[in-house]
Formats: structure tokens, C-alpha cells, sequence
């Protein structure tokens, strides 16, 4: 209906905004509707503004702006409606360290209402899960899973550099 | 309602059974490159009805089944089980349990069980539909695929508020 | 000319497969013409298999295979026909610490012909690098480049996990 | 043929004059999220004469003048040199070095010059085309792009081979 639309648009719109903020460190984000006299099927558009910096074309954003962007919209509509589960699979890929960080406050945050299945390479992401499953290929081509602790993982060079 | 555990036997390169239990909270899947990790969740949403075989980087259903390695030959099935747990008196809940299984052979075709019952993927579907257990659009970010959501078009960004609403 | 394309694509298509098998230590990779009766037109198809694995639509290999097996094929049309300069923006992001590792080993070989420009968050390539260059946005939305020592990069908690 | 340096000034978020110096072999460009780096290799790429805006993350080529931030205004005009070393004797070469520079002003039209000398987008290209010194597309690999090689259209690897050819 028009009117529960209308309200999970504002809903999700201020979790947007303040997950946004929160992932930013500042800035902010909305979504508006592209044709507000046409509320019943118009089109969706995303302005964000990282702190300092000034609002321009979502698309001139960094690789990583974007997926936290990406990431604080998905953490909105989940608040609005939480799913049972929900899968993220190398989400953290484009982060760097201090990103990572702020992406799995957030996460641990909202894993009080939702199960999390989080693939990564990242040990920072790791470090957060309460289950940590590895899977390995012993035998090519043949994966099997064994069950890991965060000791196990080498603590070898590190990989991510904060220059 | 939660998910409990997944079993997985002769799913891409999961050619020997294997169970994952799922906790409350986080659960990370970490290994090596090509190792089976995004195969693991392709598992998931496609026990849980996933229809489209390019969603799950085949070009037909039957890719999904253990294709062999230079060891072992390929299978002729693949399959996968979702147990869920629920509250007491919850719809098709069977003992506080709801499980759902998958097969599907050379050939294609797919055939579902609700707690070991033969059903059409209509009632699938609708209980994953009433549970709120169907995979929305915002539930799983595949691999590579966390950009789209600000690249894609603003009719399928309205998508997803209409599912959430 | 119908020629030197053939000729070209031999010749590719044999660095490509040795390339894929150094990267992939083991495992075969080559280009085919979809369509041999007409090498004027036709569009190239890739198979890549690799090692203990059967050989499957190319589609299904996993985010780390793709990348090393599109690494192996850029390298291999350098091998041909070395451009100047070549720009790689993250492209060891979607792998682990072993086949990064594959990957600048060769990426160290083909630099002796070719300037590398390798934009990265991964230490393991910054440590292959002959020059690093850091980019800080010390000011809010303005860029500043300031030369980095490989020491300066802090030694912090390892970022991708071999468990 | 070798890049020597690259001076930007008004670029993207390069407001400020910046130079980067080359070496042989390989230059490493590292920093945080969103400081610059990707904006540094479009910088080259735009210079060398890239004529789509999209493929700079641009909606129009005005989009590459600095935009302003909280702090600064916006600029009229951006501008990037690449100054390259090449043989005595070499075509265009000004005692071994050869400067390409462009600048973009507001309204989107670019100015060319050579050694300089203004010029038409032409003579840069026809220089670019016989010192092999063209954005090959296979000699810039955009951030999140690797895999565009194997799923694109099989006649797009064609025109790899073609290039290379
Ligand atoms: N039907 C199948 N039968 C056998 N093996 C398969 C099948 N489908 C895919 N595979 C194999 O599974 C591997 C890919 O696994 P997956 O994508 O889960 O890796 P991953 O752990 O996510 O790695 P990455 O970290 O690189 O993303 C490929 O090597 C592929 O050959
Ligand atoms: N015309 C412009 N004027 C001012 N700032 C701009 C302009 N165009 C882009 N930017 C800014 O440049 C930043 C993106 O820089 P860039 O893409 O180079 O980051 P990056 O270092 O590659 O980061 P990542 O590691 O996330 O890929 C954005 O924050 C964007 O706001
Ligand atoms: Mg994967
Ligand atoms: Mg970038």
C-alpha cells in the first residue's frame, strides 16, 4: 500500500542517514525519490556526503565510500525489517583497517536480531564472529569444513598497511 | 525463528556430506582462495528456493551438482537440508523444528521435501514467504556485488523499500 | 591482418597457459576461437582449469581464481606486446596471501620491461614496489602525496588470515 | 619510452599542485579510503586523452574539476602534465622529453598542448597511436574491474587480441 511505503521510505531513510554518520565518522547520506509527485512508482535515488567533503554524483565516490555507503543502507533496511539471517560475502573487500573497524561495530550491533554469515579474508572481521568455520580443499577440488579458533589464525606479516 | 544447521552433500564442491551449525550472533567463513566459501552460502539460498542457475555462477541448475576433480567422478545428485528452529505451534514446525530439502538431478530438475514430505516449490515458497524467511533482495550481498546497490537503477532501489515495507 | 592476429593470438595464448600455470602452480588455461571457420570475426572464448579441479564453465571458479586467471592473461598480452606503463588498481584484493604472493613474483619478472603503477592496501605487493607513494587527505577532500619508506608502514594486527 | 612525472593541479581532489616521480619497475600507490589514489590513475588515463566521462566516474567531463570541499571552493579549470623520457631523435621529442598537458574548464571543453604548443586533440592521439604510448585496454586495470576480462563478450577479448596484434 501507498501508506506503508510511505512510511518504510521515511523509516529506513533516517536509519540510512544515522548509520551513515556513524560508519563516516560524520557526513551524511539520504535516499530521495526521483518523481515526489509520483510516490507509487517512482524511482529511487541515493545522495551521500562523506565529512568534509561536498555532495556530488554518488558515482565519483571512492571504491570503499561506496561500499560503506552500500553497507550503512543495507544495515538501514534491516532495522527497519530485520530478516532472520543474512549472508555477507567479502563485503569488507574494499576497506581498509579503520573502515573494517567501524564496519564490524556496526555489525556486532546488529547481530543481536539477526544472524550474520560473514565470509572474509580479514582478520579484524574475524575477530568478531562468535563461530569461525574454515574451509579447506586437503583433497583438490573436494572442500570440507573444519571448526577454527581465532588462535589458530597465523599471525603472520600483516597485510592491510595504515601509511 | 532461526537457522539451526545446514547438511550438504554433493553441492558444487561439497561432494562429501558436510554440516555447518549455525549459533546465535556472527558466523565467519574464512579459508583459502577456490576453497568452497561462497559455495557454502550459494548452498543456503539455494536450498532455500533460489531458482535462477546464473545467480549461482552455472548456466544451467545442473552446474550445482559435483562435477568430479581429477580424483572422483562426478555425481549424479546434489543435495542440501535447512533446519530451522521456531517456537512452539509455528506453521509445518514439527517439534520446534522446520526442515527443508533440496535435490536436484542431471537433467535439472529439482525436487523439495518439507520434514522429509515430497511438496511441490509452491509450498516452499509460501512458507518461506510466511516465516519471513525468503531471501530479500538486501538478505544476501553475493561476492563482488556490494557496489550495486548505488550503481543499480533507481526502480530496483525502490525494490527494496517495497520489501522491507 | 588475418596474419598477425593469428600469429598474435599463438603466441598470447602460449604465455597465457604458461602464466596461468606458474601463478596457479599447475592446472592448464587457453583461449579458443569460438567459431574456427571464421578467424576473421570470430569472438575468443577462455577455459581455465585449475590444478585438481576439472575443467567447468569458466564461471563457476571462485573470486580469487577469476582474478588470478584474468591476472595471467593480462600478463600474457604484455609478454606479446609490452606497453610502456600499466595501471592496476586493486586487483590483488580479492586474493589471499599465498596467490598474492604468486602474484608479485611475477608481477616483479614483467616489470623489467613495463612501469608498473599498482594502486594497493596490500603489504605484500607494497613490498615488491621499487617506489611507494602515500596518499593522505590530511585536509578534508584535498589530496596530498607524501613518499613512504616500507618501515613506515605499521606493523599492525595481520589483516588476511592463512588458517 | 618512460614516464618521468605527472603534475596535477585542480584535478579531482588534487586541488592543490601535486607531482608524482617515476621510476622504473614498479610504484606503489597506498593511503586510506577515499584519499586519492584511484583519482591519481584517472589522472594519467585523462591526460593521455581518455574522452569518456563515465569511464573517469564522471556524469560529464566537468565532474574532474575539483568540486570544492567544506573548506575550499570549487575551480574553474583542471589541469594535468605527463612528461615522458624518451630517445634522442624521437618524434615530438624536446630534448628527450616529450610533455603532453590538458586542462578542462567549466562547461567541459578541453585544451591540448604539446611541448606547450596548443594542439588538437588529433596530434595528441596520432602521437599516443605511433609511440605505442596509447591507453591500451589491457594497460589500465580500473578498481573492482579485474574480472571484466573473463566475463565480458568473447568479441571484446577479440579486441584484446587485436590490440596486441
Ligand atoms: N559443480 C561443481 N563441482 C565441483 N566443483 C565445483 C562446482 N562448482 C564450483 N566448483 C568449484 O568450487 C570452487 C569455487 O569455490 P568458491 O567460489 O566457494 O571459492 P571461495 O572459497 O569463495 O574462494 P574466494 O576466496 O576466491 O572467493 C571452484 O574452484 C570451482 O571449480
Ligand atoms: N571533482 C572532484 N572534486 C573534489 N573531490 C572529488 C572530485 N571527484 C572525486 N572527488 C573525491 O575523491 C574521492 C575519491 O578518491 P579515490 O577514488 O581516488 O579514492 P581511493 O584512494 O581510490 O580510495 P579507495 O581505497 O576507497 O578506492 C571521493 O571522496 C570524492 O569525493
Ligand atoms: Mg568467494
Ligand atoms: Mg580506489
Amino acid at each position: 500500500s501507498a501508506e506503508r511505503f510511505a512510511t518504510t521510505f521515511v523509516e529506513v531513510n533516517k536509519a540510512f542517514g544515522e548509520t551513515f554518520a556513524r560508519l563516516f565518522r560524520g557526513g551524511e547520506a539520504e535516499m530521495r525519490l526521483l518523481d515526489d509527485e509520483d510516490p507509487l512508482e517512482s524511482g529511487i535515488e541515493i545522495l551521500a556526503r562523506p565529512p568534509g567533503k561536498r555532495l556530488q554524483n554518488l558515482m565519483l565516490m571512492s571504491g570503499g565510500e561506496k561500499a560503506l555507503t552500500a553497507i550503512a543502507l543495507l544495515f538501514a533496511l534491516f532495522k527497519s525489517k530485520p530478516s532472520p539471517f543474512c549472508i555477507l560475502d567479502e563485503v569488507d573487500a574494499p576497506l581498509d583497517d579503520v573502515n573494517t573497524t567501524r564496519f564490524v561495530d556496526v555489525l556486532r550491533d546488529m547481530s543481536d536480531s539477526t544472524q550474520f554469515i560473514v565470509i572474509t579474508h580479514n582478520k579484524l572481521t574475524m575477530a568478531v564472529a562468535g563461530t569461525l568455520y574454515g574451509v579447506t580443499m586437503e583433497e583438490k577440488g573436494v572442500s570440507k569444513l573444519v571448526s577454527v579458533e581465532m588462535e589458530e589464525i597465523q599471525p603472520e606479516e600483516p597485510r592491510r598497511a595504515t601509511a | 525463528l532461526k537457522l539451526e544447521r545446514l547438511e550438504i552433500s554433493g553441492f558444487k564442491s561439497f561432494v562429501d556430506p558436510v554440516t555447518v551449525h549455525f549459533a546465535g550472533g556472527i558466523t565467519a567463513i574464512v579459508g583459502p582462495n577456490g576453497c568452497g566459501k561462497s559455495n557454502l552460502s550459494e548452498a543456503i539460498t539455494w536450498v532455500l528456493g533460489e531458482q535462477s542457475a546464473k545467480s549461482l555462477r552455472g548456466g544451467t541448475m545442473e552446474d550445482v551438482i559435483f562435477n568430479g576433480s581429477e580424483q572422483r567422478k562426478p555425481l549424479g545428485m546434489g543435495e542440501a537440508s535447512m533446519i530451522l528452529r521456531t517456537d512452539p505451534g509455528f506453521p509445518h514446525s514439527d517439534d520446534g523444528r522446520i526442515t527443508i530439502t533440496r535435490r536436484v538431478f542431471r537433467g535439472g530438475e529439482s525436487q523439495y521435501r518439507l520434514n522429509g514430505k515430497l511438496v511441490r516449490l509452491k509450498e516452499i515458497k509460501d512458507l518461506l514467504m510466511d516465516t519471513g524467511l525468503g531471501i530479500r533482495a538486501y538478505s544476501v550481498i553475493e561476492q563482488g556485488k556490494i557496489g550495486l546497490i548505488l550503481s543499480g537503477k533507481p526502480q530496483e532501489r525502490r525494490k527494496l523499500i517495497e520489501e522491507a515495507a
